[in-house]
């Protein structure tokens, strides 16, 4: 099912199958383990998408590039008293 | 604030977009706040050149990731006029700059401003109200296996490594949330979209918020 939906072409038996084979069963544990919090209120759900064959490495190489930068705090734009009258 | 508000409302966001295996995250995130501005001045809603970001941001690194203040702050000081997406179309890896004549049709920015808005998510409502889609960048790595729902867990407010785009917020639930574009495709998430929390910075969405004029 994950092969036809998304479109991959591991030859079946190859070495490349296996590991990603052995990458989707690891991703179904931590489904479970995402979708296991105890809060009532959590509704998000996790499972099998398009990177259900990635490691989180192969995952965090490829997709989480953006470089974080510190900015300065907001503050509210000053209104002077005359102006909020 | 309303209760809810989401920029696709008003048919000023455009579809989300796949970046492929390009980590051009930070290019589509303020790429796509740029469109829906300029569709906000009461021009027409058009796609744009991720990939002109891409090839010609100086002080980024491609597909190989990028800032989007750094990005934002090239295309302010240089005045950069953003082509349409159909005539520098994504090809999923750095490429050479191409650069187009003065009198070519192209969109630039007048300004831009990023800040931190933790603890003041009220703050950043209206700011987004006020002046468009934010530019954000978080903690993704839970995101690999997201599905639907309200993500509350199971990420970081201080470890951002994803640039995404907020179009909207909805506080009409238990659980108040972002309404978020991501650039992973239709078929990822809530037809490319996911929901983040409001009001307690979660996976650091208030942490790095940026806003283009036009």
């Amino acid at each position: 099912f994950f092969f036809k939906s998304y479109n991959r072409t591991y030859r079946q038996g190859s070495e490349e199958f296996h590991k990603r084979y052995k990458l989707f069963q690891e991703s179904l544990r931590r489904h479970h383990f995402l979708s296991s919090s105890s809060n009532a209120t959590n509704t998000a759900t996790y499972g099998i998408n398009q990177f259900s064959d990635l490691s989180s490495e192969e995952f965090r190489t490829i997709y989480l590039r953006a470089l974080p930068v510190h900015v300065p705090k907001y503050s509210k734009p000053y209104k002077s008293s005359r102006k909020r009258l | 604030l309303p209760a809810k508000f989401d920029w696709r409302d008003k048919k000023v966001v455009t579809p989300v977009r796949n970046q492929l295996s390009c980590g051009g995250c930070w290019a589509f995130s303020i790429v796509g706040g740029i469109e829906t501005v300029y569709a906000l001045k009461g021009h027409p809603l058009l796609e744009l050149s991720v990939q002109q970001v891409i090839d010609c941001s100086p002080r980024d690194y491609g597909c190989n990731g990028g800032s989007t203040v750094s990005a934002l702050s090239w295309l302010n000081e240089i005045k950069v006029k953003l082509v349409q997406d159909s005539e520098y179309p994504f090809k999923a890896e750095t490429g050479t700059c191409h650069h187009f004549p003065n009198s070519s049709f192209g969109v630039s920015i007048k300004g831009y401003e990023a800040h931190d808005f933790s603890a003041q998510e009220e703050e950043m409502a209206q700011k987004l109200m006020d002046s468009g889609p934010l530019a954000v960048i978080v903690d993704a790595v839970s995101w690999q296996d997201y599905q639907g729902g309200i993500i509350q867990h199971h990420c970081s407010s201080s470890e951002a490594n994803h640039a995404v785009l907020i179009t909207g917020f909805d506080r009409t639930g238990d659980v108040p949330y972002w309404i978020v574009k991501n650039s992973w495709g239709t078929t990822w998430g809530l037809d490319g979209y996911v929901h983040i929390k409001m009001g307690a910075n979660i996976c650091g969405i208030a942490d790095s918020v940026a806003a283009v004029f036009l």
